[in-house]
């Protein structure tokens, strides 16, 4: 297996957005590209990292490998990259290591280093194809606000989408907090668009304390998708075009 | 506070 990056910024990004919430986890490398789905440690969150080998300045995998990773270790070594540093992996098959190389593109400068890979017990979750009752299209820098706003106040926060707007609710010791969006399209700056399309209105409440983790991508991506269902994991996915994507799925509060 | 189930509720082990 060997892939490699023209640039490490984007692979900094993607560990830095995801290593708080999962701490070991496999990366699977297929002939089509690089993946890993974790869950959070307390089983309320599923992470699914895809990053197409299209993405890639050159990628290669012969052989279908799954690479146990503590991803604290891997923002780490990833720290010895500068952003504009190529990266390149390599993993030799039976390898008990994974090696990384950083190189700066005037050449004058290359970096390695060798991980020690973990036995990581891969059980994966189906997440089903799903028909969402409501899909909101926001710049990710908004949602991260609204969630960073409202977790003064809250815990827990219940969104609520309708026809043109979108509502975060919240309330705790101190008092209530809400944040309204309306859409709004904009054809010079698609990346400033709210969009919504709903089939069927949604209200559901989750935990602001994940919602906050998953904000954490919003270096990737300047818009998220938030799908949501009733009685249905939220996904929050940050695309990342000709890339991949990062989606995380939150299971909702549900009424006692 | 409401309980929030686990995930694998949703989408279990495949």
């Amino acid at each position: 297996f060997e892939a490699k990056w023209d640039h490490a910024s984007t692979l900094k990004k993607v560990i830095d957005a995801v290593k708080d919430l999962i701490g070991d986890t496999s990366w699977d490398c297929t002939n089509t590209g690089m993946s890993l789905q974790s869950m959070d440690s307390s089983h309320v969150a599923l992470v699914h990292v895809l990053l197409k080998s299209e993405g890639f300045e050159s990628y290669r995998c012969d052989r279908n490998v799954s690479m146990g990773i503590s991803l604290n270790s891997m923002a780490k070594v990833l720290k010895c990259a500068g952003n504009d540093d190529s990266v390149t992996l390599r993993h030799e098959s039976e390898s008990s290591v994974v090696n990384f190389a950083f190189e700066s593109h005037k050449e004058e400068r290359v970096s390695e280093f060798e991980l020690k890979l973990m036995n990581i017990d891969t059980e994966h979750l189906g997440i089903p194809e799903t028909e969402y009752d409501s899909i909101i299209k926001m710049p990710s820098a908004d949602l991260r606000r609204t969630c960073a706003d409202l977790s003064q106040f809250g815990d827990s926060v219940t969104i609520s989408c309708a026809k043109s707007d979108v509502r975060f609710e919240t309330s705790g010791d101190i008092g209530t907090g809400n944040v309204r969006l309306s859409a709004r399209g904009s054809s010079d700056k698609p990346e400033t668009e709210i969009a919504i399309e709903m089939i069927n209105p949604v209200s559901l409440t989750f935990a602001l304390k994940y919602l906050n983790f998953f904000t954490k991508a919003a270096p990737l991506s300047d818009t998220v998708k938030l799908c949501m269902s009733n009685n249905h994991p939220l996904c929050v996915e940050f695309p990342m075009p000709e890339v991949g994507y990062i989606r995380y799925y939150l299971a909702p509060k549900i009424d006692e | 506070t409401n309980p929030q189930p686990p995930i694998e509720t949703f989408f279990p082990f495949m």
